[in-house]
């Protein structure tokens, strides 16, 4: 996750899904930032705290089949730039979303779980919890 | 061929060729439609 | 690129090594192809869950689905719908001796790859840049043919047993002083499999209490050798001294986890050339840190040994440094003397050490004579014993062949990594479906190369590697340098910023 330019690729993602439903014609702008934000949270909790394991063979004797995406990046250190890269920016769509959906009560609230889902798995407490 | 290389679909079969073909002319459409609007 | 800064004073010549990185756009868009193959990855396996598409790739029965999985679904996935479908570029099946030119059977798939058919077709003298054949003794016909042919007379092909019992032949004893001699070591012993003896031999000299300190980028045979002696093992950055010294000294001051003992020996792992990154280790400096901190050294160079140093004895003749600096001298006889095995070559109580309680010498069939007989001829060319000049005028031509290669696909703007010495080059390509494009259009305009992709290599950097060979011509070199300029052109692969020669 910290090799170059992935940082990158992500963020663009990020706009590129973001840029595709807003082109949506019956959408609303509100809308379509909830659906960035749910999305985006919802492909994050499956790659990265559900799927277990590699998508190829590793020659660890299958140590890493067990732990997921999130549990295997960089070994398993905490703190690292990448993790706090990934905690970080699902905050900053959860602001930008709020913002622009002007602070909505029911927008509010599936949003607000949309973030907790993403970053409840994140905390180092719970590295290797089931 | 540039298309096909950097998309990385040139390694896939002709009907999911066609699937991806289709949903990206679609959005471009669809971008291209909004924008058109919105300007 | 990074070219990082070295004790320039250690060093007999100039050791220019380069790693240029990965443009940021083409780093992009990679993340981005390798994005939509794995979602139309995904999009086969729910296909083939419903049933909707046959599953071809090997399951369990329905009885057997309540026992433990033998097949791990997951770890499959990109063999499964990304290696599948590229796969026409690796296993290729020859049928001549794997040299300069080479007779490549043609096939044909009619299921996209999953399985293929002969078509009767040879692809006859297709140029060779994929084979570890540094020197050209890959030959059926010459003196190495003939002397392993009134071996396997003599001798007969197999050995059944082990070098502890029957299997110690006059042919071996041969070999070894042999080898020790071309090393300029005490002693060596003689392996019947290049893995094996990582493998095999590192458990007989690290254990519990002791410290591994290996290359991040070591062949798995080493990896594996060290996991198995029971050792604990830290990884430093590819050829980083600074990585290394650090690991170093932080083994020698806060000594082992918990109890703080001090470790009772320090081995450090390194490879000679590390055949996927076309790098040379920086043996001088190595040297210079084992002395400093007491460790041992143990030098694998499977690739090096014969490819390199004016007088074909590896990266200690390359370098010049003494081979009694080194502590354990590991090679193989795969790649410069078209045979197979390994040999480990030091001190003679090390060796005889080996020799009693080495896993190989003891479980193992020892090596066959007549490939015994092959390295034996080989290895007395190379050291001009055989009263011509030919393995010096390999050893030439292999400098020679590396340097114009390596300048040539400089000047046409790839990107290529490496030491500029060093006879393995990869050329970088980065996208997924450019490795399949590029093996393919390779073929077409018959030159057999080898390309590799993630996750054998980081996934951002796919790769072409050549294997340049004394017994490539000029002109062989030449056609091939312009089909890769072809091919280069037609996929955008000349991606280098650096200014062109």
């Amino acid at each position: 996750m910290n090799s170059r330019g992935m940082w990158l690729a992500y963020l663009l993602g990020i706009g590129l899904l973001h840029v595709i439903l807003l082109s949506i014609p019956f959408v609303s702008v509100s809308v379509v930032w909830t659906l960035t934000n749910l999305i985006h949270n919802m492909c994050m909790y499956l790659l990265l705290h559900t799927v277990k394991g590699t998508p190829f063979e590793t020659p660890d004797q299958g140590k890493a089949r067990l732990l997921t995406h999130w549990e295997q990046m960089d070994y398993g250190v905490q703190f690292t730039a990448s993790r706090k890269f990934l905690t970080i920016t699902p905050i900053i769509l959860y602001i930008l979303t709020s913002f622009y959906t002007k602070y909505d009560g029911v927008h509010f609230i599936i949003n607000t779980f949309s973030l907790l889902s993403v970053l409840i798995p994140k905390m180092p407490q719970l590295h290797g919890v089931r | 061929y540039q298309y096909l290389l950097i998309t990385g679909i040139y390694v896939l079969e002709p009907w999911e060729k066609s699937i991806f073909n289709t949903v990206l002319f679609t959005m471009v459409a669809m971008v291209v439609y909004t924008s058109y609007v919105f300007v | 690129s990074h070219i990082v800064g070295h004790n320039a004073v250690l060093y007999n010549k100039p050791f220019v090594e380069s790693f240029e990185e990965t443009p940021l756009l083409v780093a992009v868009l990679t993340y981005m192809g390798y994005g939509i193959l794995t979602l139309f990855g995904y999009l086969r396996d729910f296909l083939r869950h419903w049933k909707i598409e046959k599953c071809r790739v090997a399951s369990e029965r329905d009885e057997q689905k309540d026992f433990v999985p033998l097949y791990q679904d997951f770890e499959n996935f990109y063999t499964r719908n990304l290696y599948m479908r590229i796969r026409d570029n690796w296993n290729r099946p020859i049928c001549s001796v794997p040299g300069a030119k080479m007779d490549v059977v043609e096939r044909v798939t009619h299921d996209y790859n999953w399985t293929f058919e002969h078509t009767g077709t040879v692809l006859k003298n297709v140029i060779n840049m994929g084979s570890y054949n540094y020197l050209g003794f890959a030959e059926n016909t010459g003196p190495c043919a003939d002397s392993a042919a009134e071996a396997t007379v003599k001798y007969g092909v197999g050995v059944s047993g082990t070098r502890h019992e029957i299997g110690n032949l006059d042919k071996h004893e041969e070999l070894e002083k042999l080898v020790a001699r071309f090393l300029g070591v005490e002693s060596s012993m003689a392996f019947g499999m290049g893995f094996a003896t990582n493998s095999m031999n590192i458990p007989s000299l690290a254990g519990k209490g002791c410290l591994t300190l290996s290359d991040e980028l070591n062949h798995a045979s080493l990896v594996l050798g060290a996991r198995l002696s029971g050792s604990t093992i830290r990884v430093f950055k590819h050829n980083n001294m600074q990585s290394l010294e650090k690991l170093l000294r932080d083994a020698i001051v806060h000594g082992q986890p918990r109890t703080h003992r001090p470790w009772k020996k320090i081995v450090i792992l390194v490879e000679g050339i590390y055949s996927m990154e076309g790098s040379i280790v920086r043996l001088p400096e190595v040297i210079a840190l084992k002395k400093k901190y007491k460790a041992y050294l143990y030098l694998d160079e499977a690739h090096s040994i014969g490819a390199l140093g004016p007088r074909g004895r590896g990266v200690v003749d390359y370098f010049g440094v003494d081979p009694h600096d080194v502590d354990i001298m590991m090679g193989t006889f795969t790649k410069s003397f078209g045979a197979s095995g390994g040999y480990i070559g030091g001190k003679k109580e090390l060796i005889d050490y080996l020799r009693t309680h080495s896993h190989s010498a003891i479980y193992a069939t020892s090596m066959s004579p007549p490939v015994a007989q092959q390295i034996i001829t080989s290895m007395k060319c190379i050291m001009g014993e055989d009263g011509t000049t030919l393995g010096q005028e390999r050893l030439r031509q292999l400098s020679e062949n590396t340097t114009y290669f390596r300048r040539r696909l400089h000047e046409m703007g790839f990107i290529i990594y490496g030491n500029e010495n060093s006879p393995v080059v990869p050329l970088m390509l980065y996208m997924p479906a450019k490795i399949g494009a590029f093996g393919r259009e390779m073929l077409k305009r018959n030159i057999g190369i080898v390309v590799v992709g993630f996750p054998a290599t980081p996934i951002i950097e796919s790769r072409a590697r050549f294997c340049v060979s004394a017994a490539h011509t000029k002109d062989m070199l030449d056609t091939a340098l312009n089909a890769i300029s072809e091919v280069g052109d037609l996929l955008q692969l000349k991606y280098s910023r650096r200014t062109r020669l």
